[in-house]
């Protein structure tokens, strides 16, 4: 799976997931990448000085049960984040402790594994809005790179 | 309000061996690098910088998704695919796509087509999957390919690989997968 999160120079956010797939699937099996809320989702507000972007990879079967990107951003919507810091590590290590620390069948089914890579809209220097780039996985590793139009040259990195 | 436009992208959660690091690396930082000139010289709004930056990624052997994916038991490529506007909530996805070059250009492209409803006055879909999605990529005009052009020899020798112990198990063991091989 791949995925990419953006923000744009009005102060948009989109986030968007592609994916082949499990091996040896199923001909018409869908995954996470192609289901509402769980493998991309974006949000701002009104006033664009508060937003999220994610995209998420992992074990699909878990992460559509759990609408792991939506739940993301209903948590980062929470009415702390009405002036008030919601503690985004904190929402991330719940978030994934909760959903991705126990196989949801008890038959030797594989750990369920997720990653996600978020953007989001903090408060900085006189109110204006800046990003931070997050990411969280139960995985062995995950693939990220970030650049901006302001720092070209990207970084790139597998997160173990 | 700033005017920088900021991109992160990634290859999948899972296992990166070495012998292919690089490869996923150069693919993420081209990624990147190809989005943000395209956001400068034409559309800049996000959708479509993270379109141009996953397009990137769709062709690159080395990840799973578009050309290289993992193939399915009868040993074809299927793809998922979505992209979500912030400003909007609009979403757009399809499922279970054969012989699209680049699915999330199609998802893109449902996304679009969802925002208004139709001269009946229905809500379009937002997702759309398998024969169904394919036919709306012809009538977009979006790029369709012979399916077998997106198998890689690299996923096909994995698939040969792991589809051989699949029909026959040594020892009558259960075959266990990879733990990568079970995650998009």
């Amino acid at each position: 799976t791949v995925g990419a999160v953006a923000w744009d120079n009005e102060g948009n956010l989109a986030a968007g997931v592609s994916s082949g797939g499990l091996l040896l699937k199923y001909s018409g099996r869908i995954g996470e990448a192609a289901v509402y809320g769980a493998g991309c989702w974006a949000q701002q507000s009104l006033s664009k000085r508060d937003g999220m972007a994610c995209s998420i990879s992992g074990a699909g079967e878990h992460i559509v049960r759990s609408g792991l990107a939506r739940i993301l951003g209903e948590a980062l919507q929470s009415p702390e984040s009405d002036g008030g810091e919601v503690d985004i590590h904190q929402v991330l290590l719940q978030v994934f402790n909760q959903k991705f620390t126990e196989p949801l069948h008890q038959r030797g089914e594989l750990m369920p594994n997720a990653g996600v890579v978020l953007l989001t809209k903090e408060r900085g220097e006189d109110d204006e809005a800046v990003p931070r780039l997050w990411c969280a996985f139960t995985t062995e590793s995950m693939a990220v790179a970030y650049a901006s139009t302001r720092k070209p040259s990207p970084k790139v990195s597998i997160l173990r | 309000m700033s005017t920088t436009v900021y991109i992160a992208v990634h290859g999948g959660a899972g296992y990166h061996g070495v012998p292919s690091e690089q490869n996923v690396k150069s693919a993420l930082k081209r990624a990147c690098a190809q989005a943000l000139q395209h956001s400068s010289l034409h559309d800049s709004s996000a959708i479509s910088v993270v379109e141009q930056a996953i397009s990137i990624l769709e062709d690159d052997e080395y990840l799973n998704a578009g050309y290289g994916s993992n193939l399915t038991i009868d040993g074809t490529v299927e793809c998922d695919a979505a992209v979500m506007d912030g400003l909007s909530g609009d979403f757009g996805s399809v499922g279970a796509l054969s012989g699209v070059k680049n699915p999330i250009q199609l998802a893109s492209a449902v996304l679009r087509h969802s925002r208004e409803p139709d001269s009946l006055g229905r809500i379009r879909p937002m997702t759309l999957v398998a024969s169904g999605a394919h036919a709306f990529a012809s009538s977009q005009g979006i790029q369709t390919v012979i399916p077998n052009e997106m198998v890689s020899p690299r996923a096909i020798r994995e698939w040969q690989k792991w589809k051989s112990r699949l029909d026959h198990p040594t020892n009558g063991d259960q075959v266990s997968l990879p733990q990568d091989a079970m995650q998009d």
